[in-house]
């Protein structure tokens, strides 16, 4: 399993356009000056897989992941994440599996569809399992953080262990 | 709940020891702090680079702590592999060595997982098989998609953004 | 008090002011959160990048909030400067262009006040009228003058120490 | 004011030898490969000018800034830091002023010396105001902290501009 692709609209600085990002295998760099949006793609990628702490995604509170100049009657944020899934990691028969999240307007609830089918939150989290984040979100390592593992006391190392075990 | 916690830690334990000495040529190791009783002390990571005496990771330099913490997430990697693992800037304290002993390990591992990472630097950039520029236009990030490093210079994509 | 404090507040701003728009061509101000009673309320930091709406210093990305923040304690310098400021690799998030703004009004502000400044990046070293490389030599710190950054490229300073 | 000299003994990578750097006016970088000794350069200066936590040295306790090798019994750390004094900024008729903080053997205990005269911490702090870190400390930003500032909450930032008046 990895992502093959994501589709962003309306989320941060990502505008009214579809912006399509096609991922391969291996080793994917994303580069470009300051302030380009480079991990709001990062978070729009854990947007999708359902993180639910505004924070995570650096913003104070959900209504700010709604690109700027939205009309707040209209605003509309949707992530899609489609995972090539040939190895059947995800336990479905398809060859790729599409997770999308929807948000809308005033209340901030979102709604998730999978391949195209609503779907509720519950029902993802124990189909993913496999993609959505790893125990203590080691899977991901947001800008600033990575000598924060290296500065863990000893326990919270044993609990990491632990955890996955 | 002993048994499959040491596993686990002699797992991870090993995969730290192998990996550390390859990319560095010190050591590096787990430590329990109370071998009788597993979970009732913690789990030390003791860390040698080149030339200097072993010490906590907790003390060591910024750019020797990315190092090591970089090598002790892929020994958890060893134990469950995600299918992805996202990086933001993670090389920014890098000197130029450790730069290229970082992106060396990664592009090894990204064999098993996808790796996506963030990067300013093009040392980082050259090593990888599929590149984004991303730049900012009135205010809206766009996209555009590099097969080949020596195509686009990191210059050249921020200067796309201009 | 409150006299005393506007008085600052305002020297503060305008020096913000002005060295965001000279540095970026963006703008930058301060704002009261509650001007009718200065200590009920905060101080806002509402800052635009060149072709942006402009934001709270929070909500920038990790490059812009390094230029802000240098920014502001730069404008805070103006009020009670200190004889000298330590900065250790400020400049590791920032891409090319941001790196020559920081040390551009670093030098300027130099001028005025000591700078010593941890760099791993050539072209800030580039612009520092004296240069201390540091490598260590079997666990000890060493450190060697350099006039000119001509003299050694931040590779040889990495040389020398291995 | 401004630093022209710092001599380090003992201190956390420096070993036996007393390290000397010039320092100048105006601009002045420190580079080096990883791990070298640069941040610790920057903390032998806060050691010297009275820093009190170890954390803020980056270590755990003060134990912890003898040299690696020292012998535990006669483990000694000195850091003499020389200010010129040409403008007068500091309040002594004294072209230069050089302040002195060894600390000894297992007690951790630290005494001061001032143009090599043995005086108090209490002493000292009043007649180097004006070189003892400013209010929040604001002069020194430790590595990977810069971004920080950035994200004070509008009540921290009303309190900075407030102290310094
Ligand atoms: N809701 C939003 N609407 C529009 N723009 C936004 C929104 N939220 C954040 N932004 C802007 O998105 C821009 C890009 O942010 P991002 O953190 O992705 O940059 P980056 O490419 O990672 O930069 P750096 O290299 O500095 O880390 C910022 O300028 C930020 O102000
Ligand atoms: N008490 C001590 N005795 C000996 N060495 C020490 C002591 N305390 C710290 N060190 C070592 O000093 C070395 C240099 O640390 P320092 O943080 O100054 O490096 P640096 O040059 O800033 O590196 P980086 O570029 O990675 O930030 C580290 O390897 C650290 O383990
Ligand atoms: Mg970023
Ligand atoms: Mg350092």
């Amino acid at each position: 399993v990895h992502i093959k692709k994501l589709e962003v609209y309306g989320f941060k600085s990502f505008g009214f356009r579809n912006t399509v990002v096609h991922f391969e295998n291996g080793l994917v760099a994303i580069t470009g000056p300051n302030g380009s949006g480079k991990s709001n793609i990062l978070d729009a990628i854990m947007f999708a897989i359902g993180e639910n702490s505004p924070k995570a995604m650096r913003v104070d509170k959900f209504q700010s992941l709604f690109h700027d100049s939205q009309n707040p009657g209209h605003r509309l944020v949707r992530v899609s994440i489609t995972f090539d899934n040939l190895d059947r990691g995800i336990p479905m028969d398809e060859d790729t599996v599409t997770l999308t999240r929807e948000m809308e307007g005033l209340t901030g609830d979102s709604q998730y569809l999978l391949n195209g089918k609503k779907v509720s939150k519950t029902a993802i989290m124990e189909l993913l399992e496999v993609v959505l984040s790893a125990p203590n979100k080691l899977n991901i390592v947001q800008q600033g953080m990575i000598t924060r593992i290296s500065e863990l006391n000893s326990e919270e190392r044993r609990k990491i262990i632990e955890d996955i075990v | 709940k002993k048994e499959m916690f040491m596993e686990a830690y002699n797992r991870v334990d090993s995969d730290i020891r192998a990996t550390f000495a390859r990319l560095t040529g010190g050591t590096a190791h787990l430590e329990l702090e109370n071998p009788d009783d597993v979970f009732a002390g913690g789990v030390m990571l003791l860390v040698a680079f080149p030339g200097k005496v072993a010490r906590e990771s907790t003390a060591l330099s910024g750019g020797e702590k990315t190092i090591t913490a970089t090598v002790f997430l892929l020994a958890l990697q060893s134990l469950k592999p995600s299918p992805f693992y996202l990086m933001d800037e993670v090389d920014a304290h890098l000197d130029a060595q450790n730069t290229e002993r970082l992106s060396k390990v990664l592009t090894e591992r990204s064999q098993n997982s996808q790796i996506i990472m963030v990067t300013l630097k093009d040392s980082t950039v050259a090593k990888a098989s599929l590149i984004y520029g991303v730049y900012p236009r009135q205010g809206v990030s766009q996209v555009v998609k590099y097969r080949n490093p020596s195509q686009v210079p990191l210059a050249q994509i921020a200067a796309e953004g201009s």
